[in-house]
Protein backbone atom coordinates (compact mmCIF):
# COMPACT_ATOMS: atom_id res chain seq x y z
CA UNK A 1 0.00 0.00 0.00
CA UNK A 2 0.98 3.34 -0.70
CA UNK A 3 2.40 5.51 2.63
CA UNK A 4 0.47 8.12 3.63
CA UNK A 5 3.24 10.61 3.03
CA UNK A 6 3.19 9.95 -0.83
CA UNK A 7 -0.22 10.04 -0.91
CA UNK A 8 -0.22 13.91 0.95
CA UNK A 9 1.96 14.98 -2.33
CA UNK A 10 -0.84 13.85 -4.60
CA UNK A 11 -3.09 16.85 -3.85
CA UNK A 12 -3.57 19.65 -1.01
CA UNK A 13 -6.75 17.53 -0.49
CA UNK A 14 -5.23 14.14 0.51
CA UNK A 15 -2.82 15.82 2.63
CA UNK A 16 -5.80 17.82 4.55
CA UNK A 17 -7.55 14.41 4.48
CA UNK A 18 -4.72 13.20 7.00
CA UNK A 19 -4.60 14.14 10.56
CA UNK A 20 -0.67 13.32 10.64
CA UNK A 21 -0.32 15.39 7.08
CA UNK A 22 -2.72 17.99 8.83
CA UNK A 23 -0.07 18.18 11.65
CA UNK A 24 3.22 18.25 9.65
CA UNK A 25 1.44 20.96 7.24
CA UNK A 26 0.36 22.91 10.84
CA UNK A 27 3.93 22.86 11.41
CA UNK A 28 5.26 23.72 8.42
CA UNK A 29 2.66 27.01 8.73
CA UNK A 30 3.21 27.95 11.94
CA UNK A 31 7.03 28.25 10.77
CA UNK A 32 6.13 30.57 8.14
CA UNK A 33 3.56 32.45 10.22
CA UNK A 34 0.82 31.63 8.27
CA UNK A 35 -0.97 28.59 10.55
CA UNK A 36 -3.90 30.88 10.89
CA UNK A 37 -4.62 30.15 6.89
CA UNK A 38 -4.91 26.24 7.83
CA UNK A 39 -7.32 27.11 11.02
CA UNK A 40 -9.36 29.23 8.61
CA UNK A 41 -9.81 26.57 6.09
CA UNK A 42 -11.19 24.07 8.98
CA UNK A 43 -13.48 26.76 10.57
CA UNK A 44 -15.14 27.78 7.04
CA UNK A 45 -15.39 23.85 6.79
CA UNK A 46 -16.91 23.26 10.02
CA UNK A 47 -19.20 25.95 9.86
CA UNK A 48 -20.91 24.74 6.74
CA UNK A 49 -21.31 21.59 8.54
CA UNK A 50 -23.33 22.86 11.19
CA UNK A 51 -26.59 21.06 11.91
CA UNK A 52 -29.74 23.46 11.91
CA UNK A 53 -31.55 21.27 13.64
CA UNK A 54 -30.31 21.31 17.22
CA UNK A 55 -31.38 23.23 19.52
CA UNK A 56 -30.21 26.93 19.44
CA UNK A 57 -28.47 26.07 16.42
CA UNK A 58 -29.25 29.84 15.03
CA UNK A 59 -28.01 31.40 17.97
CA UNK A 60 -24.55 29.14 18.10
CA UNK A 61 -24.36 29.85 13.72
CA UNK A 62 -24.45 33.21 14.66
CA UNK A 63 -21.79 33.68 17.28
CA UNK A 64 -19.41 31.39 15.50
CA UNK A 65 -19.78 33.56 12.20
CA UNK A 66 -19.31 36.38 14.25
CA UNK A 67 -16.10 34.74 16.39
CA UNK A 68 -14.88 33.65 12.75
CA UNK A 69 -15.03 37.26 11.22
CA UNK A 70 -13.14 38.79 14.28
CA UNK A 71 -10.38 36.66 14.47
CA UNK A 72 -9.55 35.91 10.92
CA UNK A 73 -11.32 38.73 8.90
CA UNK A 74 -11.49 42.06 10.60
CA UNK A 75 -8.08 42.24 11.58
CA UNK A 76 -6.44 43.57 8.18
CA UNK A 77 -3.26 42.86 8.93
CA UNK A 78 -3.54 39.08 9.97
CA UNK A 79 -2.40 36.61 6.95
CA UNK A 80 -6.40 35.33 6.25
CA UNK A 81 -7.50 39.23 5.76
CA UNK A 82 -4.59 39.79 3.61
CA UNK A 83 -4.80 37.25 1.10
CA UNK A 84 -8.78 37.53 0.97
CA UNK A 85 -10.39 39.97 -1.74
CA UNK A 86 -12.08 43.34 -0.95
CA UNK A 87 -15.35 42.61 -2.30
CA UNK A 88 -15.39 38.84 -0.53
CA UNK A 89 -14.54 40.41 3.02
CA UNK A 90 -17.22 43.26 2.35
CA UNK A 91 -19.55 40.17 1.83
CA UNK A 92 -18.90 38.27 4.99
CA UNK A 93 -19.03 41.90 7.04
CA UNK A 94 -22.20 42.27 5.45
CA UNK A 95 -24.06 39.15 6.38
CA UNK A 96 -22.81 39.28 9.77
CA UNK A 97 -24.24 43.08 10.17
CA UNK A 98 -27.35 42.39 8.83
CA UNK A 99 -27.44 38.59 10.88
CA UNK A 100 -27.98 36.81 7.70
CA UNK A 101 -26.30 34.07 8.35
CA UNK A 102 -26.02 31.31 5.63
CA UNK A 103 -23.78 27.99 5.67
CA UNK A 104 -22.20 29.14 2.17
CA UNK A 105 -21.34 32.30 3.70
CA UNK A 106 -17.62 31.70 3.79
CA UNK A 107 -17.30 29.71 0.60
CA UNK A 108 -16.12 32.38 -1.34
CA UNK A 109 -13.01 33.35 1.27
CA UNK A 110 -12.61 29.53 1.50
CA UNK A 111 -12.30 29.09 -2.21
CA UNK A 112 -9.38 32.25 -2.44
CA UNK A 113 -7.57 30.35 0.65
CA UNK A 114 -7.24 27.04 -0.93
CA UNK A 115 -6.33 29.03 -4.23
CA UNK A 116 -3.27 30.19 -1.80
CA UNK A 117 -2.44 26.88 -0.41
CA UNK A 118 -2.26 25.43 -3.46
CA UNK A 119 -0.25 27.81 -5.74
CA UNK A 120 1.82 28.86 -2.70
CA UNK A 121 2.80 27.43 0.29
CA UNK A 122 1.47 23.10 -0.33
CA UNK A 123 4.00 23.34 -3.25
CA UNK A 124 6.56 24.85 -0.74
CA UNK A 125 5.39 22.72 1.58
CA UNK A 126 6.40 19.69 -0.82
CA UNK A 127 9.80 21.15 -0.77
CA UNK A 128 10.40 22.11 2.92
CA UNK A 129 13.13 20.22 5.18
CA UNK A 130 10.29 19.38 7.72
CA UNK A 131 8.42 17.00 4.87
CA UNK A 132 11.37 15.74 3.31
CA UNK A 133 12.80 15.04 6.91
CA UNK A 134 9.93 13.11 7.51
CA UNK A 135 9.55 11.01 5.01
CA UNK B 1 -13.90 35.80 24.89
CA UNK B 2 -13.30 32.19 26.06
CA UNK B 3 -15.85 30.93 25.01
CA UNK B 4 -16.30 32.39 21.38
CA UNK B 5 -12.57 30.84 21.20
CA UNK B 6 -13.60 27.40 22.31
CA UNK B 7 -16.62 27.69 19.80
CA UNK B 8 -14.09 27.77 16.86
CA UNK B 9 -12.02 25.48 18.11
CA UNK B 10 -14.72 22.91 18.21
CA UNK B 11 -15.82 24.15 14.91
CA UNK B 12 -12.10 23.62 13.32
CA UNK B 13 -11.84 20.04 15.43
CA UNK B 14 -15.38 19.27 13.74
CA UNK B 15 -14.18 19.76 10.10
CA UNK B 16 -11.13 17.64 10.73
CA UNK B 17 -10.85 14.08 9.36
CA UNK B 18 -11.44 11.11 12.05
CA UNK B 19 -8.39 9.08 13.29
CA UNK B 20 -8.12 6.56 10.86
Amino acid sequence: PTPPYLKWAESLHSLLDDQDGIHLFRTFLKQEDCGDMLDFWFACSGFRKLETSESQGEEKKLKLAKAIYKKYILDSNGIVSRQIKPATKSFIKDCVARLHIDPAMFDQAQTEIQTMMEENTYPLFLKSDIYLEYT
Amino acid sequence: IDSEDDLLQECISSAMPKKK
